[in-house]
């Protein structure tokens, strides 16, 4: 149920569409709910000038100036999540008993450099 | 298992990958708790995700153990002893770092009874703290943990053991006596009255605990 992010195919940096099956890594037998979610992920580049919608940070746009003078010592700020929600899991544990555990940071929800 | 894998599932808090030997249906009060927190919005989620509302404490891992304890031989009867058994839950899976918040009993019984006692008649309910090693009998003398008399029994009697089980070690062991209690000379009414403790069903308990990953959060914060 979290909402999409944006489908534009923009090079820069923003969360990109990542739905985790549980099934697909095999843990679909344990984990009793939910069967995967809608994870996402950062994806894109930090390029100068640094652009207000990147959530860049100060460390970012210093880096950003030291890549424009020496770009084969230094790289580019990258890409990475600054905000991140938690899910809720059921599963069986190693004596099959029912755990409710909440997990911080699953989902992306902002990226920035 | 690749040892990637291994080291993905620890940082989730588990020891090894869960392969459920006899799953148990999901307790609806787990269900109930997981379809409530998925609908909630992106604010109130991360603001909630290190308490349980519905409990009113705060905690990240809910967990309810199945009892696997026994029966117990009835022994020296004080008045109608209508049921004695060992509760036995094996906490073995809780991990150092957390922290306890919250132990709730529950015994289930089939249905409630309504059969009206005589006067003055009650059934009374003990709870023992016991040594699954030792013996399993509440010594003579000892106070019970939990003493509580009921007229009617319900479908469901919850208890909080939070306070027995401050220092939780790696199980929980309890001696459960119900008793009927009441006028001498009306031992047929007694005995209608421990038939309804009869339809004892389960025993579960609901423990809480605060994770190492909201402990950590907390003293960020």
């Amino acid at each position: 149920s979290a909402p999409s992010p944006p489908l534009t195919p923009s090079p820069l940096c923003k969360p990109r569409r990542l739905y985790i099956s549980f099934s697909d890594v095999g843990w679909e037998n344990w984990i009793i709910a939910p069967q995967g979610y809608l994870a996402n992920y950062c994806g894109g580049d930090c390029p100068f000038p640094l652009a207000a919608e990147l959530n860049s940070t100060n460390h970012a746009v210093l880096q950003t100036m030291v890549h424009s003078l020496d770009p084969q010592g230094t790289p580019q700020p990258c890409c990475v999540p600054v905000r991140l929600s938690p899910i809720s899991m059921l599963y069986y544990d190693n004596s099959d008993n029912v755990v409710l555990r909440h997990y911080q940071d699953m989902v992306v929800d902002e990226c920035g450099c | 298992l690749s040892p990637q894998e291994n080291s993905l599932l620890k940082s989730l808090g588990l020891s090894a990958k869960p392969s459920p030997k006899k799953p148990v249906p999901v307790p609806p009060v787990l269900w109930r708790m997981f379809q409530k927190r998925k609908a909630l919005p992106w604010p109130d989620k991360e603001r909630d995700s290190c308490r349980v509302e519905e409990l009113n404490v705060p905690g990240d891992i809910v967990r309810v153990f199945a009892d696997q304890g026994r029966f117990l031989p009835e022994g020296q009867p004080q008045g109608w002893l209508c049921l004695r058994k060992l509760l036995f839950f094996n906490l073995s899976v809780l991990e150092e770092g957390e922290r306890l918040t919250m132990a709730q009993l529950e015994l289930q019984f089939h249905h409630n009874s309504y059969q009206a006692p005589g006067p003055g008649q009650v059934l009374e309910l003990r709870l023992y703290q016991a040594s699954p090693r030792g013996l399993p009998q509440p010594q003579p003398g000892r106070r019970p943990l939990v003493e509580r008399s009921f007229v009617h029994l319900h479908k469901s009697l919850l208890f909080n053991l939070s306070a027995a089980l401050k220092m939780p070690g790696r199980s929980l062991a309890l001696v459960l006596e119900i008793s009927a209690s009441g006028r001498a000379g009306a031992s047929g009414s007694l005995r209608s009255l421990c038939a309804s403790a009869d339809a004892f069903s389960a025993t579960s308990l609901l423990v809480v605990t605060l994770g190492q990953q909201c402990r950590a959060g907390r003293s960020r914060r």
